[in-house]
């Protein structure tokens, strides 16, 4: 393990943080059944 | 927790259109999680040629499905960041008739909700389900189902729970996004019969006595040893986890004379793609000069399994831990895979060449393989350091690397990233390489592929990538990057995934046997999937229908994996053409009947369309007619006779 610092570009830190559906649904303002189901329009 | 109405469920292969709005890696992610499907179950998808009722994966805000198949065509939605292979199996089982884990009616039994931790007005995503509405296909509750909700998941504060398992150590897991859990596809493959899968052909721990079928080749006096684990010779399938216990297949090299060889045969197998991944781990103790040899024995035509071909050499080495290999195979017709152990030099040998967890599936071996080893003794030092794998190529020429961080910065995880080196191809190459696909994959050493849950992320290289200093990441290396001298060449910035996998996850299941932590990387061109929308049921001139059937053709080509399939995986018997109960047999690709037959009768013709009396019946009958026939003659001749 290279410690300390990054030696090199490839070390450096990009790119995304994982988060979950609820997280996602909730940050994007929608409010679905259970989270994630889309009911058809006869079941809401 | 399945929907108990057989009318949502879906029939085989599902048709799905890819929305041209969606991200060109979501599009990738969501290939592969078909694949994942056609793995482990026998759900299949096929590109949209004009049905009733198909899945529409669009881009729409969030990431959602409707529940079942609603019989009219319907909308999944993989929105941003929703592009990871266990959120869209997740979105897909709901498609196929699954709901929420916690919303199980005895979910209580198992988990506690905490009402008062919940968003106000968002109560509604912990209701339960009557179980006249759903059943758990006689399944127990899994707190490693990819439909269970994590403990954060809308709560008020950050820092408290809205879900809770009753036994504690499974709150680590309940929420996990590996993959689908064992009891997810022992569920799927419940509610949809499933009997087989559409890639998977053999797997061998060597655990049972009947070793999967395979056979000692005939031609060699020497056999392979179904050999059981002791000091000194640990077998993979339980490695480390138990003293004395676990079988592998074992051929000593440290006796007898050089040159001798041991051969190891697996049953026959019948393909349906072009192309098989031949995965297994062996170790070699014995001379230098030892080698193992994986042959193919194919149908030479005839039917005969007997057309060999050489396809890799394994060399011993210094090195004799358990080592992953992959072979590809590319058997098109029916064909046995084989070991051949040889003997290089006895006297200089003290041990031998051991094989176990074999695994061969009809999906592509991996591109780039990276073992590190002694990875528990590397997260035991609380170090921010980083480690960079050796430099790999892909198909097309790109060099690669994977960057790992024990510790990122998020307590608990440990980062994944990619990045790109310079290499021999780059004077021929396209650059900026964009629109190339990024997999990465930590392996869960599961011998069983059916219950591995890897953790596997993507990204798809794009203009948007930038570093600090404003460069693309995906230039050149050599005018984007910096110098490494432990590659020789220059590595770009990486891009992955700070919480990748956490250090709890990584402690359980199979991910460190061994102690070894095993990375998959891919990095394919995927720039084919830019244009792949279809348009629903069209109703066009002919001039536009012929268009649109060409561009549904394109899209079906160009969305369906790489692999070619062979033309006999489509079921000639299916739907059975034979009448009047005829059996459809498959031969050589093309339906064959077997008519029945009764005591009287049978039925004859190509589609058993003609019935036919039985020879010795008809001559009976026209026999016993005929009797009859001149019996009456000569009767009413000799009464004439006596009355005259």
């Amino acid at each position: 393990v290279s410690d300390g610092h990054h030696s090199s570009e490839a070390g450096a830190d990009a790119g995304e943080i994982i988060i979950d559906i609820p997280e996602i649904n909730l940050a994007a303002g929608l409010d679905l059944f259970q989270g994630d189901i889309l009911l058809p329009q006869n079941e809401r | 927790n399945a929907l108990r109405n057989e009318t949502y469920r879906w029939k085989f292969p599902i048709p799905y259109i890819l929305g041209d709005n969606l991200d060109l890696n979501a599009k990738g992610v969501i290939l592969q999680a078909f694949e994942m499907f056609r793995l482990k179950s026998c759900v299949d998808f096929k590109p949209y040629e004009g049905e009733e009722t198909y899945i529409f994966f669009k881009k729409e805000i969030g990431c959602w499905s409707m529940v079942g198949n609603l019989q009219t065509g319907q909308t999944l939605s993989i929105g941003e960041r929703c592009d990871y292979r266990a959120i869209v199996e997740h979105e897909i089982l709901h498609a196929l008739g699954f709901y929420h884990e916690q919303s199980r009616m005895d979910r209580d039994d198992y988990v506690t909700i905490w009402w008062d931790q919940i968003i106000t007005d968002k109560e509604h995503n912990f209701v339960k389900y009557d179980d006249g509405y759903i059943t758990d296909l006689n399944t127990p509750y899994d707190y490693e189902s990819v439909m269970h909700y994590a403990p954060f998941s809308f709560n008020k504060n950050a820092s408290i729970p809205t879900i809770t398992a009753k036994i504690p150590e499974f709150d680590d897991i309940i929420g996990q996004r590996l993959d689908l859990s064992a009891i997810d596809l022992e569920r799927l493959n419940r509610m949809y019969n499933c009997t087989s899968t559409h890639t998977f052909l053999d797997h061998c721990s060597f655990e049972s006595e009947n070793i999967c079928g395979m056979i000692q080749g005939t031609r060699n006096d020497l056999d392979w040893v179904h050999q059981l684990s002791a000091t000194g010779q640990q077998d993979h399938t339980i490695s480390g986890r138990c003293r004395d216990a676990g079988y592998f297949m074992y051929f000593n090299t440290s006796s007898g004379q050089a040159d001798e060889v041991a051969v190891l045969e697996s049953r026959i197998l019948y393909p349906k793609r072009t192309q098989q991944c031949l995965q297994f781990f062996y170790k070699i103790t014995g001379s230098l000069s030892d080698k193992l040899i994986i042959w193919l024995k194919e149908d030479d035509g005839t039917g005969n399994v007997r057309k060999m071909r050489k396809i890799q050499t394994f060399q011993a080495d210094n090195d004799h831990n358990w080592k992953i290999a992959h072979v590809t195979l590319s058997a098109q017709k029916k064909f046995r895979y084989l070991f051949q152990g040889l003997k290089g030099n006895p006297s200089s040998s003290s041990g031998g060449i051991a094989i176990d967890d074999i695994t061969l599936t009809e999906t592509p071996c991996p591109t780039a393989v990276w073992v590190i080893r002694n990875f528990s003794q590397i997260l035991e030092k609380p170090t921010s350091g980083f480690i960079e794998s050796p430099r790999f190529y892909s198909p097309e020429g790109y060099g690669f690397g994977i960057t790992l961080q024990p510790h990122s910065r998020i307590s608990g995880y440990t980062r994944v990233a990619f990045h790109l080196c310079s290499g021999e191809n780059d004077g021929v190459l396209e650059w900026p390489a964009l629109n190339r696909q990024a997999v990465l994959t930590v392996l869960d050493q599961d011998p069983d592929v059916s219950k591995r849950m890897s953790s596997s992320k993507s990204f798809t290289t794009s203009k948007d990538h930038v570093s600090p200093g404003k460069t693309l990441i995906w230039d050149k290396p050599s005018t984007a990057g910096i110098f490494d001298a432990s590659c020789n060449c220059y590595r770009s910035l990486s891009w992955g995934w700070t919480n990748f996998i956490s250090h709890s996850q990584m402690r359980r299941r199979s991910f460190l046997k061994n102690d070894d932590l095993i990375i998959f990387a891919e990095f394919h061109d995927i720039t084919h999937l830019n244009y792949t929308e279809v348009p629903v049921k069209p109703q066009q001139s002919s001039f536009m229908e012929d268009l649109t059937l060409e561009r549904q053709k394109r899209a079906a080509q160009d969305t369906e994996p790489i692999q070619d399939q062979l033309p006999y995986l489509q079921d000639p018997c299916d739907p059975n053409p034979c009448q009047n109960d005829g059996i459809c047999v498959s031969v050589k690709g093309r339906a064959s009947c077997r008519c029945p037959s009764g005591q009287a009768f049978f039925f004859t013709g190509e589609r058993c369309q003609s019935m036919q009396i039985h020879g010795n019946i008809l001559g009976i009958t026209v026999g016993g007619i005929a009797g009859t026939i001149v019996l009456t003659i000569v009767l009413i001749s000799m009464m004439a006779g006596r009355q005259r």
